[in-house]
């Protein structure tokens, strides 16, 4: 890991002063490959390195630590910082019901997610209702029915209706009408460079204005990151993000570029197939993670 | 002399974000381009407008794998296993691959060997029936090596050419997880001498470095034959495969490009490596 390859370079740098280009620089070329190692995207960590490099440049070198240790410092903090606070917030609307649209690329974890996210806010006294918006994929509606089923959460009876925007404007009535609240809706996986699939999405937001819109995305998602966030919140304007399969070993810097070029929360991470494997972010765990 | 130096280093440089951002990993790329300079010097290359086709055909090259002969033994029905991590895009790829043999006649059976997941079951007897493909399965929650047993017992007595075994999505580094896959193979192998024709691992072209850890764990665990790059219909380009491939020797057999039946090509290393660039 990064500690184990810094340790000779860190060696190297005895004794205090300032840090200086020359006394950083091996160690910033080892950050930086961590970085991309854990899948950050390269323009990100370039504009992380250089501010790196203004911060640490310069700086007095702490007294317990050698130069390269105080380095990793002020990276960890920096990372701490970008990732954003600690979170596990859905943001509910003064008028109810606050409507919750899940989006994200195929397979990400949205279906399973939107389930997790009705079982939190249940256990937390809410009335959700889940929305199968997914018409294309085989068995997607059944798929939510059963999860609903599981956890006792009502699901939107689609009646064969095949027009999402349709089901999400006749679920939202029938939430008013039962004083359901939230209403969490999933939709069909799809590629940010889909158009007919985007403006699919657009029309949804057009019809039913959600509160929160949350990009569902996987953790172990490659440099892509950043061009699929960027689109994703260029159609739709994301609110969240919902980090899933955190329970592998995937490095997480997919998790840095989508919330530098959004701007967006991480709400929560997913961390397993369990209804109940949702859980709060909390920055410097994924910060470590991410640093290796 | 210097001008041409200067120029070189400007277009290793282009070339290094390039292969990074298409997820051949940063070390990987490192060394690929140490390479390339030596080869410059070695004057192999004499000219800076030759640099992208040499890469591209030493790239091409690393991605053809002598492909495994798969083991022509014409006693039993065509055994295929089809294992990922979670959302990869297995029981799409089955369909895809179904409806492949569909059209060459061949009589398919498919196995749900997922009985873990909500509905999966369900969705893989869809793709059965749009592929006109015979179905094994059994209820929720069985064991997914009873429903593998059954089905080679199946394919054999209704006389099948392809049986195509489904199992749930799994993280590789759960180990109970693998084990179960383990324990599959094991039954497959107690049926058949040499276990299945073919493996398959069914990988997610948008994964970035983690895929090497996927690949590298699953071909621990089952000794892979192949692998498929699905969502390469996404912008991103999937380029782990290529450290896949030049660290484990598996192939990539078939590309997914969309979530239609006819929406798998055989691989062709040629084109994905003049995509990559
Ligand atoms: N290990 C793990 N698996 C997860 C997690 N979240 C979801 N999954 C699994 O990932 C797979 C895909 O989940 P889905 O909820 O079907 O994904 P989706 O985004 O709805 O997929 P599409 O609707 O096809 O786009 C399933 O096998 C889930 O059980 C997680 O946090 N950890
Ligand atoms: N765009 C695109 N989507 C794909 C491709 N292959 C599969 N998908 C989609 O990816 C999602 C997940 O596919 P599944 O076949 O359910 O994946 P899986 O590996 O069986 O998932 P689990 O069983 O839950 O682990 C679905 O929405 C598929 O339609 C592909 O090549 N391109
Ligand atoms: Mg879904
Ligand atoms: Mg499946």
């Amino acid at each position: 890991n990064l500690s184990d390859r810094l340790e000779p370079i860190l060696k190297k740098l005895k004794g205090r002063g300032k840090l200086n280009e020359e006394n950083i620089r091996e160690s910033l070329r080892e950050i930086r490959i961590a970085l991309l190692e854990a899948d950050v995207n390269f323009k990100i960590v370039k504009g992380f390195i250089a501010r790196i490099a203004d911060k640490a440049v310069g700086s007095e070198v702490m007294e317990s630590l050698t130069p390269g240790h105080q380095v990793v410092k002020i990276v960890h903090e920096e990372l701490i910082h970008l990732l954003g606070s600690e979170s596990s917030q859905i943001t509910f609307s003064r008028q109810p019901p606050t409507i919750i649209l899940m989006v994200g690329l195929q397979g990400s974890g949205k279906t399973t997610s939107a389930a997790k996210l009705a079982k939190k806010l249940k256990d937390e006294g809410e009335k959700p209702f889940l929305v199968p918006a997914d018409v294309y994929r085989p068995a997607a509606i059944e798929q939510l029915n059963i999860l609903g089923e599981k956890l006792d959460a009502e699901v939107f009876a689609t009646n064969e209706q095949k027009d999402p925007v349709k089901i999400c404007r006749n679920a939202c009535a029938e939430a008013i009408e039962k004083g359901l609240n939230p209403i969490i809706i999933d939709t069909a996986g799809r590629l940010h460079v889909d158009e007919k699939l985007m403006k699919e999405l657009k029309n949804i937001k057009v019809e039913i204005e959600p509160h929160e819109i949350l990009l569902v995305a996987d953790a172990m998602t490659g440099q892509e990151a950043v061009n699929i966030a960027q689109s994703f919140d260029n159609s739709l304007g994301i609110d969240g993000i919902i980090l899933t399969k955190m329970d592998g070993d995937a490095r997480g810097g997919a998790a840095l570029s989508i919330r530098e070029i959004t701007g967006k929360p991480i709400k929560f991470i997913g961390v397993g197939e369990k209804l109940e494997a949702l859980e709060a972010f909390h920055p410097d765990r994924l910060a470590s993670r991410i640093l290796g | 002399f210097k001008a041409k130096k200067v120029d070189e280093s400007l277009m290793i440089d282009k070339l290094e974000e390039l292969l990074i951002s298409a997820d051949l990993g940063v070390k990987f790329t490192l060394q690929v381009l140490n390479d390339l300079r030596k080869d410059i010097k070695e004057r192999k290359i004499k000219e800076s407008r030759e640099i992208k086709d040499f890469l591209k055909e030493k790239i091409s090259g690393m991605l053809t794998k002598k492909n495994a002969e798969i083991l022509c033994r014409n006693d039993s029905p065509h055994t295929v296993m089809v294992v990922g991590v979670n959302g990869s895009g297995k029981t799409t790829t089955i369909g895809k691959l179904a409806y492949q043999y569909s059209c060459e006649d061949k009589k398919v059976l498919l196995a749900a060997g997922d009985t873990f997941r909500a509905a999966a079951i369900k969705q893989l007897q869809i793709w059965a029936e749009r592929t006109c493909s015979d179905f094994i399965s059994h209820q929720d929650g069985a064991d997914p090596s009873a429903v593998v047993f059954d089905s080679m017992k199946a394919a054999k007595a209704r006389g099948k050419d392809i049986l195509i075994i489904d199992t749930a999505g799994r993280l590789h580094t759960n180990t109970n997880l693998m084990e179960q896959l383990k324990k599959i193979k094991r039954v497959i192998c107690k049926e058949m001498e040499d276990g299945p024709h073919e493996i398959l691992l069914i990988m997610d072209a948008t994964t970035g470095q983690n895929g090497l850890s996927q690949a590298k764990m699953f071909h621990e665990a089952l000794h892979l034959t192949g692998i498929v790059l699905t969502k390469l219909d996404s912008t991103s380009k999937g380029g782990i495969v290529v450290q896949i491939i030049d660290e484990l020797k598996v192939p990539v057999k078939y590309i997914g490009i969309g979530e239609g039946l006819e929406d798998l090509k055989v691989f062709n290393p040629e084109e994905f490596a003049n995509a990559l660039f």
